[in-house]
């Protein structure tokens, strides 16, 4: 199963992980 | 320095100055034509790694005869059949052993389930459900966006031009995956524009971007969903489909792959504008629930047109017409097995 995200958002938002890592439940992905 | 031609003044230089070696001055120009040669034979190997690496993934791409054969095998039924011998009680004295082959095949971290007595668990299902302890997953409330999801990020960034990635370097539609705009369309009708001005017309405030993330979800993760952040829930929609199997490989395999499966897109508002959260469907995992949506009703029997989809408009049950209001970390539903 998968999930997928899709939003908008400013100019300026970062992802904080690479393609291939591991992430839990309510850990950070993105901020501004 | 002694007045002698260019090859004689490097020969002289090496081999009558002996010990004390002295600079020889080299023309720019030689300079500079050499840097030149250099960055040429660099750019030439970085258009060839390209072409390389474009080719690469068109030739590991199936081809339509590899997906029409996928397509006529029947998943949907396995998947169902998998949920009902998955959803059949085991019996009390088996639960430990079967519940621990799993947890060990499939790496569970069993201290962080909110009930660690497998027992307690009467079928595969049930375990394959269970909750997680409020402690295990701390809220990061400093991020704008947290995971929705234990897993393994496959692919994020921009959505550029109406196309999104699945893995890197394989494309789909932004609209074929959210299907067309509900404004002033009647339900199933299908009004197609180009991909580009799709895109444009989901975003609401000048100067922001499309971003996408796709998170997948190993047999062994933690499978239910929550949000990922504080967002209101306007709309539904549920596209029956395939249930190939999603994990990465056939992600790389099958071009479209999240467009073909089932689905349920939500769709709504965040403080930036649009926000959508889309749970896709698989064949061991078929079934999707929305803890608030009592109507939603995913891997059915029957047949079903690809691209067809049914909505459902939250804006209509709330009181002040807005929508569901989540916040980071609510929790919305979960994958069944089947």
């Amino acid at each position: 199963s998968t999930i997928v995200l899709i939003f908008e958002a400013p100019k300026d938002f970062d992802f904080s992980f690479r393609p291939g890592d591991k992430v839990r439940l309510n850990a950070g992905i993105g901020t501004l | 320095v002694p007045k002698v031609s260019w090859m004689r003044r490097i020969t002289k230089g090496f081999v009558n100055y002996g010990r004390n070696l002295k600079w020889v001055p080299i023309p720019l120009g030689v300079g500079f034509a050499y840097i030149c040669y250099q960055q040429y034979g660099h750019i030439k190997k970085r258009e060839r790694r390209r072409e390389l690496s474009s080719n690469d993934i068109a030739d590991r791409l199936a081809t339509q005869w590899q997906i029409n054969i996928y397509k006529a095998l029947p998943l949907r039924f396995v998947s169902r059949l998998w949920g009902q011998v998955n959803s059949v009680d085991v019996p009390y004295g088996l639960r430990k052993p079967i519940y621990s082959l799993y947890t060990r095949l499939f790496n569970c971290d069993l201290s962080e389930a909110l009930v660690e007595d497998l027992t307690t668990y009467q079928n595969l299902s049930a375990f394959f459900r269970r909750e997680l302890k409020p402690t295990a997953r701390p809220l990061d409330k400093s991020k704008s966006l947290v995971s929705p999801c234990d897993g393994k990020v496959l692919h994020f960034g921009k959505v550029e031009r109406g196309w999104m990635e699945q893995v890197k370097g394989v494309t789909y539609t932004l609209q074929g995956f959210l299907g067309p705009k509900t404004a002033n369309q009647q339900e199933g009708e299908v009004k197609q524009v180009s991909n580009d001005h799709f895109q444009s017309r989901l975003t609401t405030k000048a100067g922001n971007r499309l971003y996408q993330c796709i998170l997948y979800l190993a047999p062994g993760d933690y499978h239910r969903f929550h949000s990922p952040a504080d967002w209101t829930i306007k709309h539904r929609r549920h596209f029956p489909g395939l249930l190939f199997s999603v994990n990465p490989g056939i992600a790389r395999w099958i071009r479209g792959l999240f467009s073909l499966n089932e689905r349920v897109v939500l769709c709504g508002e965040w403080e930036h504008g649009f926000f959508s959260m889309t749970a896709v469907g698989a064949t061991n995992v078929g079934s999707i629930n929305i803890y608030f949506d009592e109507e939603l009703r995913t891997n059915k029997k029957g047949k079903f047109k690809q691209g067809e989809y049914r909505d459902h408009d939250y804006t209509a049950i709330t009181r002040d017409s807005a929508g569901i209001r989540v916040a980071k970390g609510d929790s919305i539903g979960e994958f069944n097995l089947g």
